[in-house]
């Protein structure tokens, strides 16, 4: 019911719009862990939490598929154990 | 499923909850019906009863607002965030507030209908958090389904139940 556009491509923009997206519901912040300094990037280690919960493929890195469900309409309480 | 924790949850289990509000999206009455038989979704199946209150403070305070409407958690405008409800607590504790930028509806698909969005968020009211599980009312995703033939999912009493029993006519 809900009409979501085909993302074809993953913009400049969209990366923009990922990164607020990961502060927002998954607690995504600039501080640099144990994962950041083994040189795994923050914001993979998000996406690939992300992809996880909402049974994507894991590829910590920014897809189409990802993007897509990151623009459907939704609650605005975090998600996973960032709720608590 | 999943709690905010097992001691965020109500100790009372009467609970009260009160409009403060009104979308212009729909009449007064559809508003008030559609909060209603959100929070009946929750009561069918545990102990837990609501009673509407019209002054004061009420457990959980129900609000429509745009962009920052006073708790630190601005909305987004149009579509994106629809809504968003605390955890089982004193003060703000409990309470949803609506994104009124949203076009909400009682019924029709032509917007969000109010009842699916209130009953996930009284979900959260109550000491609910996201679920992963995709055909669940407490997934952190919006779904249109209809609101005269809806049933709580499996996941969800599995999950409410968790927090407070089973239904008691006691």
């Amino acid at each position: 019911a809900v009409y979501c556009e085909p993302v074809s491509e993953v913009t400049v923009q969209d990366e923009g719009f990922a990164e607020s997206y990961l502060k927002k519901f998954f607690n995504l912040t600039e501080e640099r862990g144990p994962s950041s300094r083994r040189g795994i990037s923050p914001v993979k280690k998000k996406l690939s939490e992300m992809q996880r919960f909402y049974g994507l493929q894991i590829t910590g890195a920014l897809d189409t598929d990802t993007i897509a469900m990151m623009k459907k309409p939704r609650c605005g309480v975090p998600d996973g154990n960032i709720a608590r | 499923f999943s709690t905010f924790g097992s001691n965020l949850k109500w100790e009372e289990k009467s609970l009260t909850y009160r409009i403060e509000n009104y979308t212009p999206d729909m009449s007064t009455s559809e508003v008030n019906d559609s909060i209603e038989k959100a929070l009946e979704v929750w009561a069918k199946v545990t102990p837990l009863r609501f009673t509407r209150v019209y002054t004061g403070t009420a457990d959980i305070m129900i609000s429509f607002g745009r962009q920052s409407h006073g708790d630190y958690y601005p909305f987004d405008g149009r579509d994106g965030t629809l809504a968003h409800a605390f955890a089982p607590a004193p003060g703000i504790g409990g309470d949803a507030h609506f994104d009124d930028d949203e076009t909400f509806t009682f019924r029709s698909n032509a917007g969000y209908v109010l009842f699916m969005v209130a009953a996930h968020e009284f979900g959260h009211s109550l000491g609910l958090s996201h679920s992963d599980d995709p055909g669940a009312l407490m997934y952190p995703v919006y779904t249109y389904r209809n609101p005269d033939t809806f049933v709580l999912p499996r996941d969800d009493v599995n999950g409410i139940q968790s927090l407070y029993g089973y239904y008691s006519t006691v």
